[in-house]
């Protein structure tokens, strides 16, 4: 379950913007 | 220069575009219970990113974790936002393992339609964006 969890939280990160 | 918290009234996706942004819709959204909806529409993003660089098995578990979390429960927030049509499409797509990068397209559409014409109004009447700005 939990690198279930890992990676749906990297694909969110890796849809978010970078810091500008 | 325009500050940023002016963009974010101009467009959703102005708002999705800035890290400050995002982090103070969510804050909103947590406290209004719909968290997930903002978490859902950025994992479909990153659902359709992926496709490139990745294997099918990581797109098969991650296909498989979007369902699970936000589709299956029927009860769930996102669940109860997205049409009963394009669910069985997603769970089709899961069970029959047909795994394609804009499998998700449809439901982060009707999620995003929700959020426009819902909590992203909402979200600039709050206290939490007045009183930031």
């Amino acid at each position: 379950i939990d690198s279930e969890d890992d990676l749906l939280q990297e694909c969110i990160s890796s849809a978010m913007p970078k810091k500008k | 220069p325009t500050p940023p918290y002016l963009k974010w009234a101009e467009s959703l996706h102005s708002l999705l575009d800035d890290q400050d942004g995002i982090h103070l819709f969510r804050t909103f959204l947590k406290q209004e219970e719909c968290a997930d909806m903002l978490d859902f529409w950025f994992a479909c993003s990153g659902f359709r990113k992926q496709e490139a660089n990745d294997g099918n098995e990581k797109m098969l578990k991650l296909a498989k974790a979007i369902y699970k979390k936000y589709i299956l429960d029927n009860n769930g927030i996102v669940s109860r936002q997205i049409k009963p049509a394009t669910k069985s499409f997603i769970k089709d797509c899961v069970m029959k393992l047909h795994i394609d990068p804009a499998m998700f397209d449809q439901a982060q559409t009707e999620i995003q339609t929700m959020m426009e014409e819902n909590t992203y109004p909402l979200f600039l009447k709050s206290d939490i964006y007045l009183e930031y700005t």
